[in-house]
């Protein structure tokens, strides 16, 4: 169940549709200071269904839509897809590549999508349910996350193991 | 529930030990449950020791060696319950250049099950990736994706 | 002790806004106080907005730019109120190359009020520090100081 | 008012005396993780007073105490002294060198030292009002400590000010 590719446009900093082959082993990014690399981190996270826009680093969920720069208008529409590799049949849907999508209105509609076909968020979380691929998981470590594991309470500790089982 | 919260509890527990010392290359590690008698409620108390050290509370640990046992720990559990892909945001940071290769030779080992996306600033992470994705930002707010390579110099660099 | 408080937040407030444009090469960035009408319980709003971007809420900078920023008000407070000595350990650690550049660059700006001892990890920084002091760690968990030159290779390669 | 040199010896990780002359613009302190980088930070924030165990990252005040390692055995003292160089007078004693000590026992008595002389920490706090120098300014950046600012409250951000003013 490799994760293909993701497309970005319109999320935070990806004015323009952005796309990224993820077809590897180990895909490193990189660049300068404050280019954009957390938030591909971010749009991942996004588009797996997150609801709390401080996971995001913002106040409200509309802050992932670009809002403008220099010489550019803000959008009104953020989208991300995330393509992955289904010939494992992991994905319980009869087809060899599954598309996740999400996408954001800049009057707080949204809509999640599965091969462009419109479901609801719990169709979503369903479609992962036991496949190690989820927001509570460890499969996404954002920045500076690393040090907050350890100076956890032992009780906060626990839905890592809770996750696991 | 029970069942299956203890079952999942040892198998990290027990990965724990074995990949901390690999990642420290010795020392000794452990993962215990603070009330053992009620499960489903008992808090996880982590114990850590760096080879050569004694038994310490975590706290007294260094930046490098909390990130290098939180990283065991991330490890425990995918060995436990693997996750196809996996996000990293400069996880590292801290880290020094022998403790980067132990965790980079440690990625390597878990390629068969799960795909990484590593976000890094240092070369020597970045020399072990398959493919390197550069982001730009111009002039007017707006992120770019471009192709990268490391030159030959760079490459020699972290050889 | 009110006139006193408004007075050091006037002179931080003018020396943020000079250091901030100066460490970014450009943007805007300002303290407010989010009730001015009472100076000694108001609480303190930072805005920071880098070259070429909108102002935005300070949580959606990146992990580089938040530490610039933070070194830029700590630069700030030193400007107003002089310290004779500083510590920093590993501040340049989400910084890239050039922020890493600009950061130094600035430290010599204070040298004549104010000494630093730097913890780092990066050669970048090491190569501006007047001497260098390695400390290590025995078998026997004991750390030791030992003298440290930057070798001619590594001085070529950040230079 | 140069600090020229730190002097420690049975505190944290440096069983046995350590000594840095730190008497130069800009001085570095490298070496591999978990050597004792951070502790000798620790050692320059114990010195001038600092009463919370948790800032120096143990839980207990005689968690400064070398306590072993595989062939050495725990220490019963620790001292931290910190020489500064006083010919411009900043400091109000009449020396050109001070020295500022800090002692702890095993058994949790502790002592604090000018010239080797005895004194209380409320002396210790008065010789460096004024200078700039102290546990609630700037002058010490802990390690992971330089992203909590900007995330920190409107009202906690104020101390930073008052300590200025
Ligand atoms: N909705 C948005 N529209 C446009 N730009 C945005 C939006 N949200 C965040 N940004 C911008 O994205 C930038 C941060 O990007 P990001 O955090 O991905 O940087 P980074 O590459 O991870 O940098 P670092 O190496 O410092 O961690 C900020 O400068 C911020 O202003
Ligand atoms: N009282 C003590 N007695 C002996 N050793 C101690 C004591 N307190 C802490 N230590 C040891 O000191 C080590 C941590 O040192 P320190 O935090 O200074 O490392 P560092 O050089 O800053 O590393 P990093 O680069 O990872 O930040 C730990 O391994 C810890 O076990
Ligand atoms: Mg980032
Ligand atoms: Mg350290």
């Amino acid at each position: 169940m490799r994760l293909k590719k993701l497309i970005a446009h319109g999320f935070k900093s990806f004015a323009d549709r952005t796309e990224f082959d993820f077809d590897h082993g180990i895909t490193g990014i990189v660049g300068p200071n404050g280019c954009g690399k957390s938030n591909v981190v971010d749009a991942i996270r996004w588009s797996l269904g997150e609801q709390r826009p401080t996971k995001l680093r913002g106040s409200g969920m509309t802050d992932v839509l670009f809002n403008g720069g220099d010489s550019r208008k803000s959008v009104s529409l953020a989208e991300v897809t995330l393509v992955f590799d289904n010939s494992s049949r992991k994905l319980p849907i009869d087809f060899d590549e599954v598309a996740v999508s999400r996408r954001l209105y800049r009057d707080g509609e949204s809509m999640y999508l599965i091969n462009k076909n419109p479901v609801r968020l719990r169709d979503l979380k369903e479609l992962f349910m036991d496949t190690g691929v989820g927001l509570d998981t460890y499969s996404v470590m954002e920045q500076g996350r690393i040090d907050a594991f350890l100076s956890a309470g032992v009780k906060e500790r626990r839905y890592l193991f809770e996750e696991a089982a | 529930s029970r069942e299956l919260f203890t079952t999942a509890f040892v198998e990290i527990r027990d990965n724990f030990r074995v990949l901390f010392r690999k990642l420290f290359a010795g020392g000794k590690a452990d993962i215990l449950l603070t009330e053992p008698e009620d499960v489903l409620e008992s808090g996880i108390e982590i114990v850590a020791r760096p080879p050569g050290k004694e038994p310490r509370s975590i706290s007294l640990l260094s930046g490098g060696e909390r990130a290098m046992t939180t990283i065991a720990l991330l490890f425990s559990v995918f060995k436990t319950r693997p996750s196809p892909f996996c996000v990293l945001d400069e996880i590292d940071a801290p880290l020094d250049e022998s403790n980067i290769d132990r965790f980079t030779g440690m990625l390597e080992d878990f390629l068969e099950q799960t795909q990484f996306l590593i976000v890094t600033h240092s070369k020597r992470t970045m020399s072990v990736a398959d493919v390197l994705y550069g982001v730009t930002m111009g002039a007017s707010g707006v992120s770019k994706r471009i192709a990268v390579h490391m030159d030959r110099e760079d490459q020699a660099a972290v050889a």
